[in-house]
């Protein structure tokens, strides 16, 4: 059990980093990127005590959760869930308008990781009110309110069907 | 693996059958107007995977089930009667979820309420157990227990601002 | 007490209704709307007991808050706030990403109620990523992050310089 | 009345003083990219009428004054040490407020924050106390207690599903 926690541990430690780096550089550049990391309240019995997050926006300099900014937040939060998804890869995620305290420029970015990381072991399936977001995806499903029969229906397209639009 | 298709019958605010494909998208968004049925749809993917009502917005697994009749007599007043009483309830509902393992092997997942609100739980059209069901997932590394591949309406922010304990816990539980 | 307490529920009982209606009614036109009213737990000692809130999307049949969506909910929400405020009305509202929640429709509903409602013994200040609610403003204050001085720094705009674009 | 204007001195992420002037505008909207300072800029509205630090994601007094040093040593090392300690934590902060009365009389609201964390307010540069404070906006139907006009990030989908126990509490409050 503790060699299981410890290899847990271990591993998303490992991937936070890189992946909230990737989830806050500027678009389009290696450049910048935040820090993020995780710590053991209790070195030697890991299991019994806490693990803390801490995540720090590019170029600023305060590391604790509760002085980040609702989209800050977000940001952090989406990097952790990925990380620890890293270790025991699920088949897919299903995100419900994760994007709604984001502005403009990080949906840009939270589109691109998931674009760029999205595959046939790790299927996207999300849910968005934001065409930053959607407009990116390879299908989407429409769902409307059919109010004769007071029910909900459904319309699905595929998008790689269409030429990219400028 | 990857989640190939769905089939919702009398599921939340879905009547009759309606069924969603996947094809070969690896990124698929869900979009309409606020209380289209968007969570709905979210709700019927956690539903068929095993997860509790609770965690579906709801007190019972009977709530999960279409409700077209008018809740009490003084809805009639307020929309002036324009809504016939005729579409009733539903009795049961179920969703299917169609999956197709690495190895192109597919699986028919079917979760179905009964009327008295008992849960069934098929696999390939064969009934088994809630427990068998979640093991064929964990193969899989779908992780009932910890959901962590699931983020509901509202609740991203949370994830980050868990208590030390919590991360914690869910990090037991997906190792 | 209990007078005080009985007329301030009756005010806003009265006016939940119509709020709710003018927040939900189909754009420019009276038609539809849905219907909200609140309920008393029990009538004869109403202060030692809860007040329950109902709200009904247009064309829906569910009138508790549970069965609702978030955006449905946020609607319900402000229709609430707006008339209990009308009771002893505060000379100003402060709303932080309200609209968060909201797809463009109802996020045009709310602007045009804001517009409408706004005057100059109720003052809104609102903060908000959608350009679908900000655009409607009388004026902008823009908030940026002055990196090299590591500050908060602000800009006012009146936008009522400048015209009505299409 | 009407808020005419607010003058933020170290507060929060607004190093130095900074000021805003809603002009003649009924509608006022504020905007800016993710982590700039926005709900900062309510919290410096809400602190100044009164409200506790608890409401404005503080756990004392002390955190709403501007922090410019670097928290601790491990921070240089993850930032190759470009930024400078140099820039030191501010002592003390302040937000003033100029709200205009419908007859036309102007109250200066100012709130204070010391070093050792206490606040002190005053009015029109004189010093009340907290109690003469929050009666003079009061009479404003400024309630500071309700908070029925201040809706935090986040929110507002809770004020609909509040239980009825809570919504008959609010209704307490502004009666
Ligand atoms: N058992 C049920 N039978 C019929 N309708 C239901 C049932 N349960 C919920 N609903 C309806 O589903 C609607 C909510 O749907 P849902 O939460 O999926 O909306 P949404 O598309 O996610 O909206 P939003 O964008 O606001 O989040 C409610 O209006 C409710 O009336
Ligand atoms: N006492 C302080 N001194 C300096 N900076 C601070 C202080 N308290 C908070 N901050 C900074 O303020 C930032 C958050 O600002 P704020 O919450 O106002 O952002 P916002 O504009 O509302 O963003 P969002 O759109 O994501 O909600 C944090 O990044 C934090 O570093
Ligand atoms: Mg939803
Ligand atoms: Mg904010």
């Amino acid at each position: 059990r503790y060699e299981l926690f410890i290899s847990a541990f271990n591993h998303i430690s490992e991937k936070i980093d890189p992946i909230y780096k990737e989830l806050t550089k500027a678009n389009n550049t290696t450049l910048g990127g935040g820090a993020a990391y995780l710590t053991l309240e209790d070195e030697d019995e890991p299991y019994l005590a806490g693990i803390r997050y801490h995540a720090m926006p590019p170029m600023k300099r305060f590391k604790d959760m509760e002085f980040l900014s609702g989209g800050e937040k977000t940001i952090a939060a989406l990097a952790l869930l990925f990380a620890i998804h890293s270790f025991h890869p699920s088949p897919f995620f299903v995100l419900d308008e994760v994007d709604a305290a984001l502005d403009n420029n990080n949906v840009q970015k939270i589109a691109n990781y998931i674009t760029k990381n999205s595959g046939p072991n790790f299927q996207f399936i999300v849910i968005s009110l934001k065409n930053g977001l959607f407009e990116k995806s390879d299908a989407l499903v429409g769902i409307y309110r059919e109010q004769r029969e007071n029910s909900s229906k459904t319309l699905t397209l595929d998008l790689r069907n269409y030429p990219e639009t400028a | 693996g990857r989640l190939v298709g769905l089939e919702l019958h009398n599921f939340k605010s879905y009547r009759g059958t309606a069924s969603i494909g996947f094809g070969s998208a690896n990124f698929t968004s869900i979009i309409g107007p606020n209380g289209s049925g968007k969570s709905n749809m979210m709700d019927a993917i956690s539903f068929v995977l095993g997860v509790k009502s609770q965690h579906l917005r709801s007190n019972q697994l009977k709530d999960l089930i279409y409700r077209g009749r008018l809740l009490d007599g003084d809805i009639e007043q307020l929309q002036d009667g324009e809504l016939d009483n005729e579409d009733l309830d539903s009795e049961t509902a179920y969703v299917m979820a169609i999956y197709e393992k690495s190895d192109g092997e597919i699986l028919q997942l079917k979760r179905t309420i009964g009327s008295r609100g008992q849960s069934e739980y098929r696999i390939n059209n064969k009934v088994t157990s809630a427990g068998e069901y979640s093991n064929v997932l964990k193969k899989e590394n779908i992780l009932i227990k910890a959901r962590n591949f699931l983020v509901f309406q509202g609740d991203v922010e949370q994830i980050a601002s868990q208590s030390a304990a919590e991360l914690s816990k869910l990090l037991e539980t997906v190792s």
